[in-house]
């Protein structure tokens, strides 16, 4: 899903 | 990783680093809004609220510390410093910063990905970021002259969101991850409330003058 898709970026 | 989000989280390191040397080199905070540091410490708090459930990778959770804690530092040396205190230019930091911080809570309750509490706090710390900077562009404009460290500081906190925009350009282009459009939007608007000030920093290192923004 997207909601993790940036979780690696500050 | 690539290298528009390193480049992009260095640049918001040095902006930190800048500052803490302007505050400790000087001993003084003048020049610089109290408000806006608070904003930055609330919106890392807001942000990070998965610090210690989701482990992503050793450099994030030791830049997310890093950001949390030179924030807190920075927020806890303006108010509770003696002498740095002193240099706070409380009559010009007047801005009416919970003004953005209601306003970004409320967008967030409406606009967010999921209705989650960590979701909505996310997003609540992408819009309290993208205009946690007023409050210092107003003090800059009421200061008149403004010193070197603090004009680098500016620059830097808003060059590091302008390198996150070419960061999710090329994640578009090569993951074929649209991200999250709240943090497209969002960082455009910050970068775009820094349009002028980079105008003026641009203008003032081209013909070598003080940095001066019209009031």
């Amino acid at each position: 899903s997207s909601i993790n898709d940036l979780k690696d970026e500050l | 990783m690539n290298i528009f989000r390193l480049a992009g989280d260095l640049t918001h390191l040095i902006s930190i680093l800048v500052l803490l040397l302007k505050i400790y080199a000087t001993k003084s905070c003048s020049g610089i809004s109290l408000k806006t540091q608070e904003l930055y410490a609330l919106v890392f708090l807001a942000r990070y609220l998965d610090l210690f459930t989701d482990f992503v990778s050793v450099y994030n959770t030791v830049m997310k510390l890093v950001f949390i804690g030179s924030s807190l530092a920075i927020v806890w040396c303006m108010r509770m410093h003696r002498i740095v205190k002193r240099s706070y230019n409380r009559e010009l930091d007047t801005f009416r910063h919970y003004f953005l911080v209601a306003g970004s809570f409320v967008l967030a309750l409406v606009v967010h990905e999921k209705f989650t509490l960590q979701e909505i706090f996310w997003a609540f710390s992408i819009y309290l970021e993208a205009v946690a900077i007023l409050p210092q562009l107003v003090l800059l404009q009421r200061s008149g002259n403004v010193d070197n460290l603090t004009g680098q500081y500016v620059f830097f906190l808003g060059a590091y969101r302008a390198f996150y925009i070419l960061n999710w350009i090329y994640r578009y282009f090569t993951e074929q991850r649209f991200g999250r459009w709240i943090s497209w939007i969002s960082g455009l608007v910050q970068t775009a409330l820094y349009a002028d000030f980079f105008y003026y920093y641009f203008m003032s290192w081209k013909n070598n003058a003080k940095l001066q923004l019209p009031a």
